[in-house]
């Protein structure tokens, strides 16, 4: 038996949007310490890392693992019928095919419930190494969108050049070019408003604009985004899920012919 | 020009 109740639901309803549109199906593997999920998209250029700790929930019961292979845009479709203000509540049997959810309002007078058929779904869990990276750029995920949908009107990719004084963001295509500089400002003081850079070496990759669009409709979640990057191997785009979990996307580089 | 890598060249399935 697994159920989990999710008091503020509404984050459920937002890390579902932040990952429908990139994947089309997953499994979210559910054991004692929460539910999590990876996958990637149907190119293999991208992964979706997801964890929400079981301390989030309230109860949290999972009597013995269970892998719940689910079609995202369904289940994202049945989200969109809880009210913001809902709880959530996920329930499956130990060998039932079907998953179930509740939505309750927030005083009781209306309880949903939505049951929704399991799949098979064969997966590739990928492993990924622990990594050092050599610049950790934090900055509001508001303005991360903000950079990545302006730079998509100029080209298909970015290359973000990353040193001690700021991070750059470039894109050229047939119109022209275009740059984006963000300087380090760890004194505002909002901290969610911060741009902060831990660097070890500079760094400079190209990533397809188009993925990093996927990424920012997690943007909902949280105030801040995190980008961990070295030459050559793929970045990191992580969103924290409030104090229970975060979002963490993967997404290899472009690389010269 | 440049080349979109795939993951499976950094990641290992396992």
């Amino acid at each position: 038996m697994f159920e989990a109740r999710l008091a503020q639901g509404t984050l459920l309803k937002k890390v579902l949007e932040a990952i429908k549109d990139l994947l089309n199906e997953a499994t979210w593997d559910c054991n004692e310490n929460g539910m999590s999920l990876q996958a990637m998209d149907s190119s293999h250029v991208s992964l979706v890392s997801l964890t929400l700790n079981a301390e989030g929930f309230e109860p949290y019961r999972c009597d013995r693992n269970c892998s719940l292979g689910i079609n995202l845009a369904s289940m994202s479709k049945i989200f969109k019928c809880a009210s913001n203000e809902d709880s959530i509540t996920i329930k499956a049997g130990d060998e039932g095919d079907t998953i179930t959810y509740v939505f309750e309002s927030p005083n009781g007078d209306k309880v949903s419930d939505y049951e929704m058929k399991l799949m098979d779904i064969e997966t590739d869990h990928l492993g990924i190494p622990d990594t050092t990276y050599s610049c950790v750029v934090k900055l509001p995920a508001a303005e991360f969108q903000r950079i990545c949908r302006d730079l998509s009107q100029i080209g298909e990719s970015v290359t973000i050049c990353c040193t001690k004084d700021g991070v750059r963001f470039s894109a050229s295509g047939d119109l022209g070019s275009g740059n984006i500089k963000l300087a380090q400002n760890a004194n505002v003081d909002k901290e969610d408003e911060a741009v902060t850079i831990e660097m070890q070496e500079a760094c400079t990759l190209t990533f397809a604009l188009r993925y990093l669009n996927f990424f920012c409709k997690a943007t909902p979640l949280s105030p801040q985004v995190t980008l961990s990057m070295s030459n050559e191997v793929p970045l990191v785009v992580e969103y924290k899920i409030g104090e229970m979990g975060h979002v963490r996307y993967y997404l290899a580089p472009k690389i010269e012919d | 020009g440049t080349k979109q890598m795939s993951l499976t060249n950094f990641f290992k399935k396992k």
